[in-house]
């Protein structure tokens, strides 16, 4: 319950108008940014904490060893960034449906490889296809991903409420280094 | 040399094969005449001592003149096809473009992601960008925008419901809030675009819907900012990024109804995306 006060002060605080409808200074909205970033940052933590709950019912055996495995948000993949994957030859995408009936979804990441397979949890591989994430002609700062493609596949019948995860993995994946480091 | 098809017979979008431009729709195996562009609306500049002589500014949308001007006639697109979605990628200019996606399984949308700014003004002049759609449909002078998630109003131009109106700013006095749709009818035709965002939208003339998507001015409007809205992060104007979604069908036998609901809950309640690396664990390991 703690852990949600960050993001319900954050609802509280974006009723106001300039909150919602661009009208105010970049620098409050600057603002807004960063409490919204605080309150999905520690609604992080339910998340994880939920999602390795119910992998741990499945497997009560190996409860201590899915309490480690982290599950991150990449907030900036509306803009095609996410530096868990910049730096990653293989991850795991885990989809949460919220609707309380089935869904499908296109997931589309931001990866830098030339190829990748995708794994469903039963080993079935998914069809892939990538897309190239369009340049901008003027460089702007803004955006900081080695990543020039998305990686698109389609996450069939997601339970209700609950999760799928795919595993992806990835070869002739260049690693970047200090260059692509991610700023605050 | 040939038009590109977005879908299927049922539901497809056909775009101009060397501009990227859309050119027409099938919704339920109705075809439609509908195009898309950006336009901009040149801030207006008053000089603030009356209400009638504002500038457009934060809180004000006030155009100098109705018409809108066309951001670029000279676009230039790129399709790539694929198993799993289509997609056609357009240039307007150095600083608009947009992706048009149509994904294949059971889809009846055509999604828009629009890349608007840094909005020049090295001519001094504020910019305020629309996207704007034209079709066939007749639609009478009316529309429908919803009104923050509750139900869809109807609004007819140049008219208010509840006293006689005279009409002095034809473009701003006809645009509402669009919360998360708004939606044209003709008939038994229904065609609806949804936002991902409160944006401001309306439709000027019969077959017509337009959503604001970026803005940026030189002069303030008086109502308390004391600036004017036009701001920029690294040096350079702002730059936004959203998306659009475009879809429709059959009022009478609920298609319309029914897809504008499954898009809603998909893009508005869309499922959430984790990782986790993996580098160190086999497939067979993290089964």
């Amino acid at each position: 319950s703690v852990d949600l006060n960050k993001m319900r002060e954050a609802m509280g605080i974006m009723q106001h108008h300039d909150a919602v409808t661009g009208t105010e200074r970049q620098k409050v909205a600057s603002d807004y940014a960063r409490v919204l970033f605080e309150g999905f940052e520690e609604c992080g933590i339910i998340a994880q904490a939920a999602i390795n709950k119910l992998i741990a019912n499945k497997k009560q055996s190996e409860v201590s060893r899915v309490d480690a495995v982290p599950i991150k948000s990449c907030l900036l993949l509306n803009i095609s960034q996410c530096d868990i994957l910049d730096y990653s030859n293989q991850f795991v995408v885990t989809v949460y449906n919220p609707l309380s009936h089935r869904v499908s979804h296109y997931v589309r990441v931001p990866v830098s490889g030339a190829s990748y397979t995708v794994q469903d949890p039963t080993g079935k591989q998914l069809k892939i296809q990538l897309v190239p994430i369009p340049q901008p002609v003027i460089e702007i700062p803004g955006r900081v991903s080695p990543a020039t493609m998305e990686l698109v596949f389609y996450a069939k019948d997601l339970p209700p409420l609950g999760f799928r995860s795919y595993y992806i993995s990835g070869s002739n994946h260049i690693h970047h280094t200090s260059k692509y480091k991610i700023h605050p | 040399g040939r038009d590109v098809i977005l879908g299927n017979t049922k539901f497809n979008a056909v775009l101009d094969w060397e501009t990227g431009s859309l050119k027409s729709m099938v919704l339920d195996r109705t075809k439609f005449s509908v195009s898309q562009d950006f336009y901009y609306y040149k801030g207006y500049i008053g000089d603030n001592k009356e209400f009638v002589n504002r500038s457009s500014g934060a809180y004000i949308f006030r155009p100098n003149g109705s018409e809108a001007l066309s951001v670029s006639s000279t676009k230039k697109s790129s399709t790539y096809k694929g198993d799993l979605v289509d997609e056609t990628h357009i240039k307007w200019s150095d600083w608009l473009s947009q992706v048009v996606r149509y994904y294949k399984e059971d889809t009846y949308h055509v999604e828009m992601e629009w890349l608007a700014g840094p909005i020049p003004v090295d001519d001094n002049v504020g910019k305020e960008i629309i996207s704007r759609f034209k079709s066939d449909l007749l639609s009478d002078g009316l529309f429908y925008t919803d009104s923050n998630g509750r139900e869809m109003l109807e609004r007819k131009r140049n008219f208010r419901p509840t006293w006689s109106v005279n009409i002095k700013e034809p473009v701003s006095a006809n645009y509402y809030p669009v919360t998360s749709r708004i939606t044209l009818r003709d008939g038994d035709k229904e065609f609806s675009i949804l936002t991902d965002r409160a944006q401001g939208g309306t439709s000027l003339n019969n077959g017509e819907v337009e959503l604001m998507v970026h803005r940026r001015l030189l002069h303030d409007d008086a109502f308390g900012v004391s600036e004017a809205l036009n701001e920029t992060a690294f040096g350079h104007g702002l730059v936004a990024i959203g998306k659009h979604w475009l879809t429709g069908g059959n009022i009478s036998s609920g298609t319309a109804a029914q897809r504008t609901r499954s898009l809603q809950q998909q893009v508005l309640l869309s499922p959430w995306l984790f990782f986790t690396p993996a580098d160190n664990i086999s497939f067979t390991e993290w089964v």
